[in-house]
C-alpha cells in the first residue's frame, strides 16, 4: 500500500528561505524538503515546508 | 490372452464416423470465426476500450501477471473478516503486533478482544494525541506513518520512480487535470505506508475523485524496482484538488494483500470489487470519476481541514 502525493509547489528557488534579501525584497522562499529517502515517518511530520 | 484375442470375434459397426468428424469440424470453425470476429472488434470497434495492460519485465512479474491476484485478493479479504475466537484475539494480535512493530500503546482501544477480526485490528484508530501535527503552518504533513521512497521534482510529466524507473504523471492521474496542469516545478512525493491503515489530509486543500480499476501487484518496494510503472497498472484512486500553491493530488495504491481503499467522504466508491472493475472500464478515460462539488459550492470540491482523517486502505 503506498501513497503518491504530487503537488505544484511555491515559486521561489528549491531551498530558499522566505524572509527579506539583500536589496529590501521581500522573498516568498521556494521549497524545502524536509526528509530523505528511506526515512521513516510519522502522521503529522512536515515532509517539507 | 493371445488365445482369448484370436477367439473374440470382431464385429465391424457403421459408427456414424463422419457425423462426429463433421460436428468436430464445424466447432473448431466456430470457435476460429469467433476469435476472429473479437480481435477486428478489438482492433477498430472501440478505440477506448481499456485493453488490459500486460506488464512487461523479468519472469517473476509474468508469473504474477499470470496469478488471479483479483480472486485472491478477495479470497484474502473474506478470510480476514472471519471471526476470531474470542481467547485466541489477545495472542493473535500480540504476534502480528510483533511482527509489524504495532505500538499497541497508541491504540484507542487498549482491550484487543474488542476487534472481533484482523480486518477490524487493521483498521484500528490511533489514540487522539499520539500523532501530533507540526506546528509550522507551511508544512506539508505526511499523510500516513510510512517510509519515504523517493522524492523529487517532476520534469516534463514524467514522475521519477525508485531506481530509475519513470512513469507518466497522466497515466497516475489521468489527463486534464481540474485545477492548472502541475507547473515543471512541482516537486512528487512516492510514499510506501503501514498500518494503521488511515489517511490523514496534509493540508488545506479540496479534492475530487478518480478510481481506477487495475491490477493489485503488491507495491513492495522490490516491485516497484522491478515492474516498470506499477503504479499506473495498480488499482488506485486519485485524490486531485488545489491547494493554496495550485494543484494537489494524493493517490492511495492499492495492494495484493490490502486490495480496498476507503474514503471517508465518499460513500459510492468501492475499489477492488467485479463493480468497479466495470464502472472503471465502461468511461472512455478507464477511471470512474466523482466530483465533490455539491459538498461545498465556493471551493467547487470537498474542503478537507489540516490532519484531517479522511479514509485508508482496508483489507479485502
Amino acid at each position: 500500500s503506498t501513497v503518491v502525493l504530487v503537488f505544484e509547489a511555491p515559486e521561489g528557488e528549491m531551498g530558499e528561505k522566505e524572509g527579506w534579501d539583500g536589496e529590501g525584497q521581500w522573498r516568498k522562499g521556494g521549497w524545502n524538503w524536509g526528509v530523505r529517502n528511506g526515512q521513516r515517518v510519522k502522521v503529522g511530520e512536515a515532509l517539507g515546508t | 490372452l493371445g488365445r482369448a484375442l484370436r477367439s473374440t470375434k470382431i464385429r465391424w459397426y457403421p459408427i456414424p464416423a463422419a457425423l462426429g468428424i463433421g460436428f468436430l469440424g464445424l466447432a473448431q470453425l466456430y470457435k476460429i470465426n469467433e476469435r476472429e470476429k473479437k480481435a477486428r472488434r478489438e482492433e477498430e470497434g472501440e478505440p477506448y476500450r481499456r485493453k488490459r495492460i500486460r506488464p512487461t519485465g523479468p519472469w517473476q512479474v509474468q508469473v504474477m501477471s499470470t496469478l488471479p491476484l483479483k480472486a485472491m485478493s478477495r479470497l484474502w479479504g473474506r478470510f480476514n473478516e472471519l471471526v476470531i475466537p474470542y481467547y485466541l484475539r489477545v495472542p493473535g494480535f500480540k504476534l502480528y503486533s510483533w511482527i509489524f512493530g504495532v505500538n499497541l500503546s497508541e491504540v484507542s482501544e487498549p482491550d484487543l478482544h474488542a476487534y472481533p477480526n484482523l480486518a477490524a485490528f487493521f483498521s484500528r484508530t490511533l489514540r487522539p494525541g499520539v500523532r501530533p501535527l507540526d506546528p509550522n503552518p507551511s508544512a506539508l504533513l505526511s499523510p500516513a506513518d510510512g517510509r519515504v521512497l523517493s522524492f523529487g521534482l517532476i520534469d516534463g510529466g514524467e514522475v521519477e520512480q525508485v531506481k530509475g524507473m519513470t512513469y507518466s504523471l497522466d497515466a497516475l492521474l489521468g489527463t486534464s487535470h481540474p485545477s492548472s496542469a502541475p507547473n515543471l516545478s512541482s516537486p512528487s512525493h512516492l510514499f510506501a505506508r503501514e498500518t494503521p491503515a488511515h489517511h490523514h489530509q496534509h493540508v488545506e486543500s479540496e479534492a475530487l475523485r478518480r478510481h481506477f480499476a487495475g491490477e493489485l501487484y503488491s507495491v513492495s518496494p522490490y516491485l516497484q524496482r522491478t515492474l516498470p510503472g506499477l503504479f499506473t497498472l495498480n488499482e488506485r484512486v486519485a485524490l486531485l484538488g488545489r491547494w493554496r500553491h495550485g494543484f494537489f493530488s494524493m493517490t492511495p495504491v492499492g495492494a495484493t494483500n490490502v486490495g480496498s481503499i476507503v474514503i471517508n467522504f465518499d460513500a459510492e466508491l468501492r475499489t477492488n470489487s467485479l463493480l468497479s472493475d466495470k464502472a472503471a472500464d465502461k468511461s472512455p478515460n478507464g477511471y470512474a470519476e466523482a466530483t465533490y462539488g455539491a459538498a461545498s459550492r465556493v471551493l467547487h470540491g470537498r474542503a478537507l481541514g489540516r490532519g484531517e482523517e479522511m479514509g485508508g486502505f482496508r483489507l479485502g
